[in-house]
């Protein structure tokens, strides 16, 4: 599997805003 | 902020600034703990924390300058050993015990519950007996972490990625925590030829670190294929980038 695919959520997280953000 | 317009001093106070805060576990199990009860406290904590390392990793001066193909590769590397480092430094003031956080609180003998873990415990122990010796001071620890993430993989990094320039940023970043632990040493006033036994010193515990996150990875790979507890969300992310490595 391709790296974004096995990474939904760290992409999320390094693309968004800061970890407060998230819930 | 491009490190290399940062002097040392300006780095580690970005160090300072990018620390995570202290995560608390919330819901701990009632002691004695079985075996299944410690490893999903160990598992929720954990992935609580990785939440906040991508965040602490995004503030390190440089980091998300990188493309993203590595920021991925050198987090998804590195993981096990900054919540291990972590793990050192907050212990470091408590012979014998593991502080995860501050409501999980392990003596070594609790170890002795889950299969396999009392080896990663002693591990864990020795090293962080080892900083304690050296006494380790916090800004030399925040220059360690970052030296691990930034220095966790040792292949190629842009293969596959869509930024040649990546590379040379990220030996840039290298040489800049490099400075700037050098700096923090030299602040100590030791001798220089002491100097450089304490860079050296601190340096060499890193392969200790590494052996041990090894280790640990091994450990919750086999307790998960042996369904002891369950790993959900960013954990399972970062699992599998091993699993899928090994195969």
């Amino acid at each position: 599997s391709s790296l974004t695919e096995r990474h939904k959520i760290l992409h999320r997280l390094l693309q968004e805003g800061s970890p407060s953000d998230i819930s | 902020i491009f490190p290399s317009v940062l002097s040392p001093e300006q780095f580690v106070t970005t160090l300072i600034e990018a620390e995570p805060p202290n995560v608390l576990l919330m819901n701990r199990p009632n002691k004695p703990f079985t075996e299944a009860s410690m490893m999903m406290s160990l598992t929720k904590l954990a992935d609580k924390e990785l939440v906040h390392m991508i965040g602490w990793a995004k503030k390190i001066p440089g980091f998300v300058e990188l493309c993203l193909y590595d920021q991925v590769r050198l987090l998804e590397s590195c993981w096990l050993e900054i919540l291990m480092v972590g793990l050192m430094w907050r212990s470091i003031e408590h012979p014998g015990k593991l502080i995860f956080a501050a409501d999980l609180i392990l003596d070594r003998d609790e170890g002795k519950c889950v299969e396999g873990i009392l080896e990663i415990f002693d591990m864990l122990l020795a090293a962080t007996s080892r900083l304690r010796e050296l006494k380790l001071q916090h800004k030399e620890y925040l220059c360690l972490k970052a030296m691990i993430l930034l220095n966790s993989n040792m292949f190629p990094l842009t293969m596959g990625s869509d930024d040649p320039d990546s590379s040379v940023k990220l030996r840039h970043l290298l040489n800049a925590i490099t400075d700037a632990l050098v700096w923090v040493i030299a602040k100590s006033g030791l001798p220089y030829r002491q100097q450089s036994n304490r860079l050296a010193n601190l340096l060499m515990l890193l392969s200790h670190v590494r052996h041990a996150s090894n280790k640990g990875m091994e450990h919750l790979l086999s307790m998960r294929c042996k369904n002891v507890v369950p790993v959900y969300d960013l954990l399972l992310e970062m699992l599998n980038a091993h699993t899928l490595r090994d195969h």
